[in-house]
């Protein structure tokens, strides 16, 4: 494994985006996955719609009917996937552009431009969590949220964090060491693109401590998933 | 309860300071000041006088909030974000929206399991 390495520098990452005030962290997660997926199957980096699954993506767990995916009140990636691949694909965000509040569904079957050809659930194992991200491109991960009300900049590795999973983001990449500003502490640390715009966190992203020491920082190894895309040649 | 000013509340942080005056408990004029300037620089206006004292009480909560989280989070750097006039609860409803997964998801047993990857040379 490199010991660092960042798809933003390979082109497989879009902008950042702001989901403004609405609970949909889920799906851009979603379509930031498909899209590296998306460039690694064609060399082509597409900026996808997150407002096609807000407004149609109402697929349910497998396991329980109860628990669906519901516009901006709320999602989970991995059943997004199942969506995208049961509805054909994903739209650009030029087509289908982001609203910031569920709408009725418009998805337009022909204007599909990027498709899921799979997805997998990645063991809670640093390394393999690394070599997935290297292997299929950025990652759809969940994180624990509570210090990122607050977070200015730096790598963030809270003493006390809980595990309960509530955001959804995603992991871009990894660096060996990084400074804190005050303390010029050393602590490798996961590079996480988040979706509340440019001018929060690091220009949009969030570094979180990883490694030995600090496994599982705020849950953020907990729930991680990888998806491969088919090449959709557009009609 | 999460604002209650621990024995350790006491401790000087350089980084915070930048932020929120000295001292532990937050001068009025610091808050305010610090609050028009949060105004200023996210455009934020609201509805009357009012809402925008409550949204400076809960400002200030925030501030006291970034200085605990600051302690406990020492590499990162922690202080005014655009969310700072939003309660904990607020920003959890607005901006987050990860749904809980089914037990069976969390259970394992889950179809879509990756294969383990190769990570020595």
């Amino acid at each position: 494994l490199p010991d660092d390495f960042d798809w933003r520098e390979r082109g497989a990452v879009g902008p950042v985006k702001d989901q403004g005030s609405c609970g949909s962290c889920w799906s851009f997660s979603t379509s930031g996955a498909l899209e590296g997926a998306h460039f690694l199957a064609t060399g082509k980096l597409e900026v996808l719609s997150e407002q096609q699954m807000v407004d149609c993506d109402h697929e349910c767990d497998a396991s329980e009917s109860r628990a669906c995916d519901s516009g901006c009140n709320g999602g989970l990636m991995t059943t997004a996937f199942s969506y995208l691949m049961k509805s054909g694909g994903l739209q650009s965000e030029k087509d289908y552009p982001y609203a910031g509040r569920e709408n009725t569904c418009k998805f337009d079957k022909s204007k599909i431009v990027a498709q899921v050809k799979n997805f997998s659930v990645i063991s809670v194992n640093e390394d393999q969590i690394a070599a997935n991200l290297v292997k299929h491109g950025p990652l759809a991960i969940a994180i624990n949220a509570a210090y990122m009300q607050t977070y200015i900049g730096g790598v963030s590795c809270p003493f006390i964090c809980g595990r309960h999973l509530d955001h959804g983001v995603l992991l871009v990449g990894y660096g060996s060491a990084g400074y804190a500003p005050i303390r010029f502490k050393e602590k490798p640390y996961w590079i996480i693109k988040n979706s509340w715009g440019e001018n929060w966190g690091e220009k949009g992203y969030y570094k979180i401590c990883r490694g030995p020491h600090d496994k599982n920082k705020c849950g953020v190894d907990s729930m991680v998933s990888s998806v491969t895309a088919i090449h959709t040649s557009k009609k | 309860a999460a604002l209650s000013s621990s024995a350790a509340e006491g401790e000087e942080d350089p980084l915070i300071e930048q932020v929120v005056g000295g001292g532990d408990e937050l001068g009025e004029l610091d808050a305010e000041a610090h609050f028009a300037s949060f105004e200023r620089r996210f455009g934020r206006t609201y509805r009357d006088a009012g809402e925008r004292a409550y949204r400076m009480s809960v400002f200030a909560a925030n501030l006291r909030r970034a200085r605990r989280h600051q302690r406990l989070d020492p590499t990162a750097t922690h202080g005014v974000t655009k969310f700072s006039d939003l309660t904990p609860g607020e920003f959890r409803d607005r901006f987050l929206g990860l749904r809980r997964p089914s037990l069976e998801g969390l259970v394992g047993g889950e179809p879509h399991e990756a294969p383990i990857l190769p990570t020595d040379g």
